[in-house]
């Protein structure tokens, strides 16, 4: 199974609420999926399980200690399993920094993991760091949410940048979709960004689905749920289902 | 004059769109505005004046080489000046630590500035890293921008932690101001979030101003303009003009 990792140090595109409906649309279809929230406002623990009141019951004491990833798992109210964030996680830029052996930890861990079917999901703080780093050499994947905005597609082309410049050290191609999020087919902005989207970044990275801007989509962390489960008939539900299914259709998820 | 900085770690709630156009709302009422770039993105720099290409024309020289803040100003079309901002600044983090003279860098030189009656804002990046832990010491007043949704919500109880953690090392309570944005009257959780900043942080830290959703806010960056240049009978100009008038009116600036 693939280790998807979602990124745009572009703040409020929608990494959380991508990550947290891909994980719920696994669950619908019978999956035990895996999350991992690197964010240290740990938005994704806070819906999920509650976010950890000690950094010992976060990812900190992976990054920080060595502890176990897998005894750090947490049960939420679906099939999904977490690990959480906690604020203290914002150290560990300065605490670890940024040499190999600091930036390969995840990925050295989740080759290993002891449950390789397992569907894993990481949501990434905006900023390029330490945490989301670990996550891009760990994953198989890069989710890049766009929100149909200027300054998002801005955010888009500098990762693009960003990731030229790792490849070399990661001695290969970071296979990375982009996903155009809170488009309004209302404003003529969000029909030139995706077309931008397209034009600069390939047909082949630039995912068919598209997610509309969807007030389920905003409301669900309220109810502490995913949008499966607060409005399932929402257009926001279908949209992360379509996604899914882009996703096990192309074979980058099974 | 005062200094003012414009902080949440919550991603994408209108950090950098509420100092461009606060900017722009002091360049129309006749002031010679000074913004201060330290979001390592750089969008603020890349809307007014272009993003310098090199870290030595940036806020990195003054935080790593204590280069004058004043010699690297850049003038922009109307008569705001600015501090750009560079990729670099990224690794300031690792570079500077957190220690008190780390974070105390920026307070000291806008003690010292040599234009006092000059405004000064400054954007923020959506991390609590060295950068924005100099905007807080240098600051007067913290306004901290809300997107009328949960998660946006949930960051500035965060902030308000952090600030009153900081605060004896401040030795000063730092004045605060939420300032709502993106609010949309047709859905429910605006009205909510409102309701619940008030409750939360009192009548009295919470701007009149609401900022709504507005596209003109949105396309303003696109074209390289704040939205009084863009748009200037817009929705968005009406509001950003009525929150500089609520900070006039309130003595915060003058
Ligand atoms: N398609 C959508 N329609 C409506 N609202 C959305 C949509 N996607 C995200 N949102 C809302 O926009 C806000 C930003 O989304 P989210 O928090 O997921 O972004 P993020 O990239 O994780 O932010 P951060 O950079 O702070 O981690 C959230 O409040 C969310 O509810
Ligand atoms: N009131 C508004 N109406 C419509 N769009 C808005 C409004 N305020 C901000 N936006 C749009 O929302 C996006 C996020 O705003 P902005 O980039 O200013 O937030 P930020 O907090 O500076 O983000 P970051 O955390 O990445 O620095 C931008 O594309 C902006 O154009
Ligand atoms: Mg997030
Ligand atoms: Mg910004």
């Amino acid at each position: 199974m693939a280790v998807i990792a979602v990124f745009n140090q572009k703040g409020g595109v929608g990494k959380t609420t991508s990550t947290l409906n891909l994980l719920g649309a696994l669950a619908r279809i019978g999956q035990r999926p895996i999350g991992i929230d690197l964010d240290p406002q740990a938005h994704l623990s806070g819906i999920l399980c509650g976010a950890p009141q000690h950094a010992e019951d976060s990812a900190y004491e992976f990054f920080a200690r060595g502890k176990s990833l897998w005894s750090l798992l947490r049960p939420t109210r679906s099939a999904t399993e977490i690990v959480g964030a906690h604020i203290e996680m914002s150290r560990l830029d300065s605490l670890l920094g940024k040499s190999m052996n600091a930036i390969t930890r995840l990925g050295v861990a989740l080759h290993r993991r002891p449950e390789p079917e397992r569907q894993i999901l990481i949501d990434c703080p905006p900023q390029l760091g330490v945490l989301s780093l670990n996550a891009m050499f760990a994953c198989d994947l890069l989710i890049v949410p766009v929100s149909a905005d200027f300054l998002a597609m801005q955010g888009a082309r500098s990762i693009d940048h960003a990731l030229n410049a790792l490849e070399p050290v990661l001695k290969r191609r970071l296979p990375r979709r982009y996903l155009l999020t809170r488009f309004d087919t209302r404003r003529r902005m969000c029909a030139t960004i995706a077309e931008q989207l397209v034009a600069e970044f390939g047909a082949a990275d630039v995912f068919e689905t598209r997610i509309a801007e969807n007030v389920s989509l905003a409301e669900s962390p309220w109810m502490k749920m995913d949008v499966f489960e607060h409005a399932p008939a929402s257009r926001g539900a279908i949209a992360y289902e379509a996604l899914l299914g882009e996703l096990l259709g192309s074979g980058l998820v099974n």
